[in-house]
């Protein structure tokens, strides 16, 4: 169903994107097919402003608190966090491993980034997933666009800047498309 | 129009005002 717009009072600082933080968690070894995909995929809630984002990040468990098998997904408004979304169609995602630990250091990084539009890829950035596993953790960036060479090496770069990645760290890209075919 | 941009430490600041509990 479709939601109301969010409300900003004026001495809250608006951010350039509204976004909605969803959660999903599923059973090991089971097979998610689209339909239990958007069906396990829960609204926890939405934010326009700085303000309204911590007031919502500041009642999260954090992610590495979480069981294994969920995933957190921050989205700006009006994209689902799924490949069939519109605007994720001819995306991609940027893949970094974690080894168990560092997870909620650096999905905090990683978000203040987005939400303060540090990536400057104009309106490339769909949002951001991060995925608690049994022995390592994944962060992922979506971007609109697998194809823009120039936006997807920026979006790397930041991402290797904001989170303190060594070089050697592991980064890989991934079309949405290939995604699929797996 | 122009783009809001905000550095961590600003976002971070934020984060303990009345408004944002």
């Amino acid at each position: 169903g479709l939601l109301p717009p969010i409300e900003i009072n004026p001495n809250e600082h608006k951010l350039q994107y509204a976004y909605a933080l969803w959660y999903s968690r599923r059973s090991p070894g089971k097979q998610t097919s689209i339909q239990s995909y958007d069906q396990n995929l829960k609204l926890i809630g939405r934010f326009a402003s700085v303000e309204q984002f911590w007031g919502l990040y500041s009642h999260l468990v954090r992610p590495s608190e979480l069981t294994t098998h969920t995933d957190f997904h921050l989205f700006k408004v009006g994209i689902k966090p799924m490949w069939e979304d519109e605007a994720n169609q001819k995306g991609g995602k940027w893949i970094v491993r974690l080894r168990k630990g560092l997870v909620s250091r650096c999905w905090e990084n990683l978000i203040l980034a987005m939400l303060g539009e540090q990536f400057m890829v104009g309106e490339e950035i769909c949002g951001a997933v991060v995925s608690i596993r049994f022995q390592e953790d994944i962060i992922c960036v979506w971007n609109k666009t697998a194809s823009d060479v120039a936006t997807t090496a920026r979006i790397r770069d930041t991402l290797r800047r904001v989170l303190h990645l060594p070089a050697s760290a592991s980064m890989e890209y991934k079309t949405h498309n290939e995604s699929l075919k797996n | 129009g122009t783009r809001i941009v905000y550095e961590r430490a600003f976002l971070m600041n934020l984060r303990n005002s009345p408004i944002s509990r």
